[in-house]
């Protein structure tokens, strides 16, 4: 573990957390895209399933059951309890254009042909992509509330954090894995957009 | 290809 990788978490763990309070204390979804949300916890789904076959620590655990349990919590209230204040019609990025490639690059470029690597390498190729849907919908409406744009800020800021930690653990450990690399310098790059907004407005985006 | 890494990181 180093700093990079564990402000890295917090950061992913303060992204998650500021989007779910943000529905549930104004009990409203508006702004924000499900179908990101859907992605995101099939990400989690998909690259978690070894809490069922290995234990690497406790942190390792505890962090992976908070992030599935708020990205579940996080899809529920935006299609079940607040369903009436989802905007379905500015959330119309199409998932499975985003699935069916990553899918079948998951099958063609991975470490190792087996079933958990499989879906891991699926996981990672689809959180590089997940948040397409969010920012399509912004640049339709035009605009974020405030609180969205910090949710995403340390949404993109988490990856990019890690891009130094595989930085650190290449110099320090000899270890690199090519595939989370180049997944993390894509999803960092699609937030450079934003990123440039967010810091010059500083306040309601529109993109 | 290398050997699968051990994924432990989140």
């Amino acid at each position: 573990m180093n700093i990079f990788r564990l402000t890295g978490d917090l950061s992913h763990l303060a992204a998650i957390i500021i989007l779910l309070l943000k529905i549930w204390k104004t009990r409203s979804c508006a702004g924000i895209s499900g179908k990101s949300q859907i992605l995101f916890a099939l990400v989690f789904t998909t690259r978690y399933l070894d809490l069922l076959t290995s234990f690497i620590s406790l942190y390792n655990t505890t962090m992976k059951v908070i992030y599935i349990g708020c990205a579940y919590a996080t899809v529920y209230l935006i299609y079940m309890k607040f369903k009436a204040t989802y905007d379905g019609n500015h959330d119309s990025f199409r998932m499975e254009f985003l699935v069916v490639p990553v899918g079948g690059l998951a099958c063609l470029v991975n470490h190792d042909f087996s079933f958990l690597e499989i879906l891991w390498t699926f996981s990672i190729y689809l959180e590089s992509v997940a948040i397409l849907p969010q920012l399509f919908m912004i640049s339709k409406t035009g605009e974020a509330e405030t609180i969205t744009t910090h949710y995403l800020f340390f949404l993109g800021l988490y990856r990019a954090l890690y891009l130094f930690n595989w930085i650190w653990r290449f110099y320090f450990e000899g270890f690199f894995d090519m595939i989370a690399i180049v997944a993390g310098m894509v999803q960092t790059i699609l937030y450079c957009d934003f990123f440039y907004l967010y810091v010059t407005k500083g306040q309601g985006i529109s993109l | 290809w290398q050997h699968p890494p051990s994924h432990d990181e989140l």
